[in-house]
């Protein structure tokens, strides 16, 4: 499977629907301090199962929805979708028919998250999964999010170790 | 659990010995794993020697130096089962421009080698004069973002002193 | 020893606030002092809004947005006991050009005001041109370092790709 | 009293004789990565008293000699010297006669550091006070380190107090 497109509503900064098409090669996300680009990373994170609010700035889940400006009220919402492409026939069995592959996560004050794959319901275990045997997902060494190269270098030796458990 | 962990060791130290070189245009590195009865106590220790410098621990390098050798570590990993995505936000922050040059230059060999799809967050303008295209993150209602598609003039004119 | 905290802690909050609006060019900031019996335990958290954001702890702040916020209160301690010298390394590493335009003006009103000698370590073509002379420090013999002074141009020669 | 000149010797990557002008307003220091900027500053902030090997990147003081490259052997003493304006007679009373003060601190292999003001032998505190004296020294909010600040972004807030004490 190949990503294609991030698609995100109410995420963070993010209130209005932004979508990001992911090509092949290298893309560059650049734009002064505060004003989004680790916010769209993130996003990215999160649908593919991210679980610790910690790991994206936040104390709770709940930190992802929009929260308002002076200008605009917050929202109670927030759904980031990721469509890819199974030309290859790399997806799981049950949706390896599918030339396109949607998978969404949405989020509801007060509800919790909600994962659809190709607009099924499915656990946010399944959807790990997915990304783990696309050896991917939110916790693997192909994202490399701000301070990790300095928590990196500041490790232990013993925390660092865990560094190799994601290649074991 | 400890042959697997070794086994794990020995590929990434391969792709790490490998990728410190290309990344340093010479030197060597190497990783060591401590040994311990209980292989969850193990710890990893990263030794490198820059081009024309003694071998030293990680600990002793200079600041970009050490930046650049843990990229080199988080590359290794990546390698043993590359994804068809990577994302790096501001890896390239303490490096000056000879080692960006030599980063850029690496993600498109590995790109090209695994067809991996990189989105690369960077307040560098040599970086971005690297990637083959680039969107701008924009604030012009304040605390809203949007994305937009720029050019390397754009791009430099958005995070440009007002 | 607690009253002498809880009137450092004043001063330096005071001194704080107006350092923060005048590097963001607006917002507001803050600092609490958490409560404990034993003043040993009390832990600082900051508070920060940059212009027309909320008001969030430190750590949900952007990381230039987080770095440029303990800059100023790196300054507003140094500020109620200003040193005839003040040494900076990389500290514009995370910042924007806007930002460390900002940051290279309060460099140059403490100095003005304090008469504080600054000595700048950077990386970044900006925090160079804001300076008043510049000193590069080159290793033409492997793992040998040499000072010299050098003018904005050679700073860039210095620094840029081989 | 001013600072005016850092000599150094043998220290770190500053193997030859090297002498750094701190003239007023701001000064710039500017190369690559590893040419010997931070080495540098730590000699500043070594001649000042520093204690602690850790905070200069060594696991002991003699980690602050040169310690030899492929094309010259190691030295076996580093010496720094700090010379100051005592044009305004802030110093301590015993050297306030003299218009120059020089501050020295000389570490030779398994012999330990020596400090010297004005050629005459004194104790590490003496030096240490001097500083603390003139609202710096190696432990002082107007030395900030390569990582100081994402440290105290970091830190836990009852780590973070301690910056507060350095005010009160
Ligand atoms: N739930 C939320 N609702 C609205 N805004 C939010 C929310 N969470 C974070 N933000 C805002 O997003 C901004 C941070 O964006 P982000 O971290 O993506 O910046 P950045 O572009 O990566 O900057 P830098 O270059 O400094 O790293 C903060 O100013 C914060 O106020
Ligand atoms: N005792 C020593 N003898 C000789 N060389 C040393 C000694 N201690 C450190 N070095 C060398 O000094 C170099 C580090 O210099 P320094 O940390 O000052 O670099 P820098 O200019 O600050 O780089 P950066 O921009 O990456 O922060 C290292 O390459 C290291 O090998
Ligand atoms: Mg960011
Ligand atoms: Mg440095």
């Amino acid at each position: 499977m190949q990503f294609q497109r991030l698609r995100l509503t109410g995420f963070k900064s993010f209130v209005d629907p932004t979508e990001l098409y992911i090509e092949p090669g290298l893309t560059g996300i650049v734009g002064p301090n505060g004003c989004g680009k680790s916010n769209l990373l993130e996003a990215l994170r999160w649908v593919m199962g991210e679980t610790k609010p910690t790991n994206m700035r936040g104390d709770g889940m709940e930190d992802v929805i929009f929260a308002g400006t002076a200008l605009r009220p917050p929202r109670n919402l927030a759904e980031v979708t990721l469509m890819m492409d199974n030309a290859d026939r790399t997806a799981p069995v049950t949706f390896n028919e599918h030339e396109q592959i949607e998978i969404s996560r949405r989020i509801e004050r007060e509800a919790g998250s909600v994962y659809r794959l190709n607009g099924k319901e499915v656990r946010a275990r399944d959807v790990q999964l997915l990304f783990a045997d696309l050896a991917t997902g939110a916790h693997s060494p192909s994202l490399v999010s701000q301070g990790r190269i300095s928590a990196l270098i500041a490790a232990k030796p013993k925390d660092r170790r865990a560094i190799l458990e994601e290649a074991a | 659990g400890r042959e697997r962990l070794q086994a794990a060791f020995g590929t990434v130290n391969d792709h790490f010995e490998q990728l410190f070189t290309h990344l340093f245009g010479g030197g060597a590195a190497h990783l060591e794993l401590s040994d311990s009865d209980d292989p969850l106590d193990a710890g990893l220790e990263i030794f490198a020697s820059p081009p024309g410098k003694r071998l030293q621990n990680l600990s002793l390098l200079s600041g970009g130096e050490q930046a650049l050798t843990a990229l080199a570590l988080i590359f290794a990993v990546f390698l043993t089962n590359p994804a068809p995505i990577c994302i790096l936000d501001e890896v390239d922050a303490p490096l000056d421009d000879a080692n960006v040059e030599r980063f850029c230059n690496l993600l498109h060999d590995i790109s090209g080698q695994t067809g991996t799809r990189f989105l690369v967050v960077t307040h560098h303008a040599l970086t971005m004069a690297n990637l083959h295209r680039l969107y701008g993150v924009t604030m012009s209602e304040r605390g809203i973002s949007q994305l937009v598609s720029v050019d390397l003039g754009e791009a430099e004119q958005l995070v440009a002193a007002e």
